[in-house]
């Protein structure tokens, strides 16, 4: 019988491996814990949303997702260790049984499946999707460029061949529409955590334009509580605000489209690491980076749950 | 599968804005195949880029031509897969 207790969360994983695990904790967790699919990507992947949710009807809720850049391993392996701390401490951890007792979380661990597969196949270093671009023999847009928040602005690339480049027009990639989809269609979400890597830095909106968030002086406080708490577990030093402020303009990204779109506490996380492996971090390195960001992530999660708007 | 043997991760330490604006136009030269993992944004941010091997050299003497201070931060990138590559399996096996 396959278990999450055999499940290695300390090595990479393949996609099979993670969509077996996923079914596999919603296994262990019958009560609170199940598997929605909120898409499919443009190569006809399945979109798998793990929902935990202990009851009520359209409750409050919090989305998290990881891996919207496919070569930043880190930050999927740091959703699975991630979801099953959540799914584990229900009833054992005060933090986590009072959060879900009131809000339900919706967490996406494999963002973008076709860029993920083809890291595994083809081409590590893959970020983007999978989509053809007519006209150009590029593959692939920068699934964090593609929101409609700021869509096509500097710091985005219209050119099919470049890294950040913002799609043809915006939520144009399925991997995109589908959480925006989702989240219009929940109606009541309001957190948005999306985690990447690396260079180790929380920010929050905005990054397409220099006007200041409405909420932020609210939320620079949460940053910074949340990255000295990130920084107590081993010393890891996070800087932190707004995304223009704190490194460059980027048009189209996931967080700003959820601040427009009336989430409040909309945050990106930038994991490890600060200059010696890049995206190519060694899996020993899995734990400890999830170990240090949890705290961090509750701090946000607990803020939200306190703070109802 | 795509192989990166010999290519290597740059960190470049740009001192001025002029800096900033060469590296990026070190990035749109095709031809080099220059991928930044960290892009160009701010003289207080490192930008880190992958090079291909073939273009190591151009690419050092273009930084190097124009004053651009950068140290080797991934020696050989391909290393540091196979060692991935090796984990990984070695953990399947458990």
């Amino acid at each position: 019988e396959r278990s999450t207790s055999t499940f290695n969360f300390a090595s990479y994983h393949t996609l099979d491996e993670i969509y077996d695990w996923m079914d596999t904790l919603v296994d262990d967790h019958p009560s609170f814990v199940s598997k929605i699919q909120i898409g499919q990507s443009y190569e006809n992947r399945p979109l798998y949303v793990l929902k935990f949710s202990t009851g009520g009807s359209n409750r409050s809720a919090i989305w998290l997702d990881t891996g919207i850049h496919a070569r930043e391993w880190i930050t999927q392996a740091t959703g699975i260790w991630t979801a099953n701390k959540i799914a584990k401490g229900y009833g054992q951890d005060p933090s986590i049984t009072t959060i879900l007792d009131s809000m339900d979380i919706f967490f996406e661990i494999v963002t973008n499946p076709d860029g993920f597969a083809f890291t595994h196949s083809s081409n590590r270093m893959w970020r983007k999707t999978r989509s053809i671009n007519a006209g150009s023999h590029c593959v692939g847009v920068d699934p964090n460029r593609n929101w409609d928040a700021g869509f096509g602005g500097s710091g985005s690339s219209s050119n099919p061949c470049s890294e950040i480049y913002c799609g043809p027009y915006a939520h144009s990639e399925s991997e995109v529409k589908a959480i925006v989809d989702f989240i219009h269609g929940h109606g009541n979400v309001k957190s948005v955590i999306s985690i990447h890597s690396y260079s180790q830095m929380l920010l929050f909106p905005y990054g397409y334009k220099r006007t200041p968030a409405a909420d932020h002086q609210e939320l620079n406080e949460l940053a910074k509580k949340a990255v000295s708490d990130l920084a107590a577990v081993y010393g890891t030093k996070y800087t932190y605000g707004s995304i223009m402020g704190t490194i460059y303009m980027a048009a189209g990204t996931t967080i700003d489209w959820a601040y427009d779109n009336g989430v409040k506490y909309s945050f990106t996380f930038e994991l490890r690491d600060t200059g010696r492996y890049g995206f190519l971090l060694p899996s020993t390195q899995i734990i400890p980076t999830a170990t240090e960001t949890w705290p961090a992530l509750l701090d946000i999660m607990v803020h939200t749950l306190e703070h109802p708007y | 599968e795509q192989l990166f043997v010999g290519d290597q991760v740059l960190r470049v330490m740009a001192s001025d804005e002029e800096q900033i604006t060469l590296l990026r136009v070190l990035g749109e030269q095709a031809e080099l195949q220059v991928d930044f993992w960290r892009h160009p944004t701010s003289p207080s941010h490192p930008a880190d880029l992958r090079v291909p091997f073939p273009n190591l050299q151009a690419v050092k003497i273009f930084l190097e031509s124009n004053s651009i201070s950068y140290s080797i931060m991934i020696e050989d990138v391909q290393k540091l897969l196979d060692e991935e590559k090796k984990t990984m399996t070695k953990s399947r096996r458990i």
